[in-house]
């Protein structure tokens, strides 16, 4: 554990809560993507399932609990208890598009033809597009809430500094996954435009908003 | 160096 994969995980963790909290607070999921949720729940699910084989540590097997836990309650919220505000006209994005090909990818480039390692490859290949349908809401509306602003900044920063955790242990620990580090600078580059926006707009106080 | 039981990472 170094000191970036920490702040990373906490700033994944912040992310998550923020959506959850502005969900409950506002009693409202306008403009959340649920479809980009639902992607995240299936990546927990699916990463997590070591938490049944392999024990590493209190803190991993609590985070995960957490990760899985507020995934659901986040979904359960948008699908059910405020689903007269969610915004599905502007939530059009096709999952199938991105599950399929990432199955098949899944399938084909793993480190190890398991089904728990395909299930985890699956995990790690559909989280760096997940965030796909949220984005492609905010460029259809043409604005984003400020809170969830936040919320795309605080989880485009854990997937940043995980790169430099990436970094750190192939120096110090001669530790690199190839899977991981290829699709989470992917993921990673998918934010870079929003990170641009939020920076020249959110920060200075406006709302986001794309130019038309 | 690539080891299955390194998944420690979130």
């Amino acid at each position: 554990m170094n000191i970036f994969r920490l702040v990373g995980d906490l700033s994944h963790l912040l992310a998550i809560l923020l959506l959850l909290w502005k969900i409950w607070k506002t009693r409202s999921c306008a403009g959340v993507s649920g479809k980009s949720q639902i992607m995240f729940g299936l990546v927990y699910i699916t990463r997590y399932l070591d938490l049944f084989t392999n024990f590493i540590s209190i803190y991993n097997t609590t985070m995960k609990a957490i990760f899985i836990a507020v995934a659901i309650a986040t979904i359960y919220l948008i699908y059910f208890k405020f689903k007269a505000t969610y915004d599905s006209n502007h939530d059009t994005f096709r999952m199938e598009f991105l599950i399929v090909p990432v199955g098949g990818l899944a399938f084909l480039v793993n480190h190890d033809f398991t089904a728990l390692e395909i299930l985890w490859t699956f995990s790690i290949y559909l989280e760096s597009v997940a965030i796909l349908p949220q984005l492609f809401m905010i460029s259809k509306t043409g604005e984003a809430e400020t809170i969830t602003s936040h919320y795309l900044f605080a989880l485009g920063s854990y997937r940043a500094l995980y790169i430099v955790n990436w970094v750190y242990r192939y120096y110090f620990e001669g530790f690199f996954d190839l899977i991981a580090i290829v699709a989470g600078c992917v993921q990673t580059i998918l934010y870079c435009d929003f990170f641009y926006l939020y920076v020249t707009k959110v920060m200075h106080g406006k709302k986001l908003s794309l130019p038309a | 160096k690539y080891a299955k039981s390194e998944k420690d990472e979130l």
